[in-house]
């Protein structure tokens, strides 16, 4: 199954 | 005072009309070094980062960093009443709530001005890393508008597969299958029609189309895009926009779970 991720889960909120 | 004078205003016509769709509202943040924007789509699966430095344009003075709230919609309207050759200046007083777009003809025979309120936005700003991408290709922004248009109609994600020799984009749906296959050829006679490929090693993501179809409307700005992938991690979709910085957009991949 495809799980579409999101931007938060790489890059760290500043 | 925040003041920017752009000779080919147009170019910002075309910046937010490529990012209008994917974001609604956002913070332009100014500084001495120049004018960027970074936000994220409304499902935190996209982002948009935008970078103009100062020295592109033709006049720029940023007294005090300051941020401006504006909605891209609104934004698009004011800049669709400028010619496509205007002289574009942005104005704002450091603590207004309003933010004034200039455009002047190039015979300067005709001066219009549009006052545009500004929003508070609390936007959350994401840190990103500098990455050591396994694979980068460039290839004809034209290329990888329709590549993105034709795999559209057959299914709603795409596989890129980065290898030595070549970029393979495939997809599959209903309809059936499809495999786009991009040479890298730095030999071509027309620069605009080379692609590139940097592959430290070979790498296969898949993406949602339907993002890196709306990343496509910033074709107007560049000849040339650059996706650069690594392994698990979000893809970069760069626009180089000459001589003045750079429109970027990242996606994060679609993993198997």
């Amino acid at each position: 199954l495809l799980v579409q991720y999101g931007l938060p889960d790489f890059f760290t909120a500043l | 005072m925040f003041e920017a004078r752009l000779v080919q205003g147009n170019l910002l016509k075309k910046v937010v009309d490529a990012v209008k769709d994917l974001v609604t509202d956002a913070n332009f943040d100014c500084s001495s070094s120049g004018f960027t924007l970074q936000a994220m789509d409304n499902s935190h699966v996209s982002l948009v980062s935008l970078s103009l430095r100062s020295d592109g344009f033709e006049h720029f003075r940023c007294d005090r960093n300051m941020s401006m709230g504006m909605s891209l919609g609104n934004l698009a309207k004011i800049l669709k009443c400028a010619g496509n050759d205007d002289i574009v200046t942005m104005k704002a007083a450091d603590d207004g709530d309003t933010v004034t777009f200039m455009f002047e003809s190039p015979k300067e025979d005709r001066v219009s001005d549009f006052e545009l309120k500004l929003m508070d936005i609390d936007s959350e700003h994401l840190g990103i890393p500098d990455t050591d991408y396994a694979a980068t290709v460039t290839l004809p922004a034209a290329e990888y508008q329709r590549i993105c248009r034709d795999l559209s109609s057959i299914g709603d994600t795409v596989v890129i597969s980065a290898t030595k020799d070549g970029v393979k984009f495939s997809s599959s749906g209903d309809v059936g299958t499809a495999n786009i296959t991009v040479r890298q050829n730095t030999t071509a006679d027309k620069k605009e029609e080379q692609v590139s490929i940097d592959l430290k090693e070979p790498v296969a993501l898949t993406f949602a189309l339907r993002y890196l179809n709306s990343f496509a409307k910033a074709t107007p700005l560049a000849s040339h895009v650059s996706l650069s992938m690594a392994r698990d991690l979000p893809v970069m979709v760069d626009y180089q926009i000459s001589d003045m910085g750079h429109l970027r957009f990242y996606l994060a991949p679609k993993i198997e779970d």
